[in-house]
């Protein structure tokens, strides 16, 4: 799975995510990537979200949504998107990754995985990762 | 406000640091294309699907060229996009032989009122809209046909475990 969510200087928020599925999978199975509000979400009020990982659990889950609500709730891009993404795997045993952009520029990046992949441009800088805390 | 494109490559196990390095270049280089849109003078909307494009046209992601295998030996892909402003969305699943999903999944958020399309549904609109399938199979790579065969072979020893 891949995704990508971005932010103008207007504000304007949108998020897309794009995924081959998961190995082994029956024909016919879909995932929560095509799920708005599981795999995907953008609310220029509040923020957008992309995620990865367990699709079945992240579909039960409602993960891009959840992460939304949190940040409504007042927790950073960055908090909610951990705060979401443990909750799930607790909940559910299984794991999952996100990336966050709240309507105030901040970012926010979390998985419960071994690894995941991410990086982020923000005027000059380029910043990215893939292991834990960095 | 200070434009950003936040792009992940996907989360999972990926113990093969080699494939990290390859997913670390690929994610870099999907920023700074879905950044490079945004500031010159493309929209929000455009800078994320082009992030996701260079993604999906990369054999490394699980998406697009490159994606994983059904039990069947086949792609099947699924994208969705999403618009701030508006809240307007569109989405396709299950869709086979399409170069970039995540394009498809704007032109039903663009074309249509709907916000899903699945399968073979999926593929005529594609038709419809000039998006012309690619020959089946063109998706599937050596590197997912041998995934798949590792994953049979641990499924059949796992089986053997449980006698």
């Amino acid at each position: 799975t891949v995704g990508a969510v971005g932010i103008d200087s207007d504000g304007g928020l949108a998020a897309a995510t794009s995924t081959g599925g998961r190995q082994g999978k029956l024909a016919g199975r879909s995932s929560d990537t095509c799920m708005i509000g599981s795999g995907t979400y953008a609310d220029d009020n509040i923020g957008a979200v992309s995620t990865t990982g367990h699709g079945e659990t992240i579909a039960k889950f409602c993960l891009a949504h959840s992460i939304i609500k949190a940040m409504e709730r007042g927790q950073s891009a960055e908090e909610a998107t951990q705060n979401c993404v443990e909750l799930m795997t607790k909940r559910l045993n299984n794991t999952a990754g996100a990336i966050t952009l709240s309507n105030r520029g901040e970012v926010g990046v979390a998985f419960s995985t071994n690894r995941m992949s991410w990086a982020y441009q923000k005027g000059d800088h380029l910043y990215f990762g893939i292991d834990k805390n960095e | 406000m200070e434009p950003v494109i936040l792009v992940h490559g996907g989360a999972g196990a990926i113990s093969d640091d080699a494939k990290a390095q390859e997913l670390l270049a690929g994610v870099k280089g999907a920023a700074k294309t879905g950044y490079k849109v945004l500031t010159s003078g493309g929209g929000v909307v455009d800078a994320v699907e082009a992030a996701v494009r260079s993604m999906e046209d990369e054999e490394i992601f699980n998406a697009g060229l490159g994606s994983v295998l059904n039990l069947e030996g086949e792609v099947e892909m699924d994208a969705s996009i999403m618009v701030g402003s508006d809240l307007s969305a569109g989405a396709v699943t299950v869709v086979k032989d399409i170069k970039n999903p995540i394009s498809l999944a704007r032109l039903v958020m663009d074309k249509t009122d709907h916000v899903l399309l699945a399968a073979e549904g999926a593929k005529k609109f594609a038709q419809l809209h000039k998006v012309v399938p690619l020959q089946p199979g063109a998706l599937v790579t050596d590197a997912s046909k041998k995934a798949l065969a590792k994953w049979r072979e641990k499924q059949v020893e796992a089986s053997a475990e449980l006698g």
